[in-house]
């Protein structure tokens, strides 16, 4: 309940964001600094690339951490599985025939 | 496979609750 008047030093109303963001924006959750991946409630841009490839694999046992691996070359294996465990435990994929391989829940 | 739906339902289950 704060007037939106700040007592700037002339700088207009923007005096909360630093220049070069875009004061446009609604700002989503506040103190993450704008990374455009971050659409999906809260997931970090490798957790995203996760969830993104193992919805977008049609087979009903899912896609195997080792396909996953193959695919993000970028992300080492560890951070891979972290991804999944984290995804898991949201209930955003499950795994299917065995521990290796992962199906999601909203594959849209 | 059984496992399959069952986690599968149990995944939902979790995604629900989280999501509210």
């Amino acid at each position: 309940s704060k007037p939106q008047s700040t007592p700037g030093t002339g700088g207009g109303t923007s005096s909360n964001v630093t220049p070069m963001s875009r004061p446009g924006m609604e700002s989503m959750r506040g103190s993450y600094s704008g990374a455009n991946d971050m659409a999906n409630n809260g997931l970090s841009a490798n957790q995203n690339q996760v969830l993104s490839l193992i919805r977008s694999c049609p087979d009903q046992q899912g896609i195997s951490i080792q396909d996953l691996k193959l695919r993000l070359s970028g992300i080492s294996l560890g951070v891979i599985k972290q991804a999944v465990e984290f995804l898991s435990n949201e209930g955003h994929i499950f795994s299917t025939i065995d521990e290796d391989h992962y199906k999601s829940t909203d594959n849209d | 496979l059984d496992r399959i739906a069952r986690n599968k339902k149990a995944a939902l289950e979790k995604l629900a609750s989280a999501q509210t």
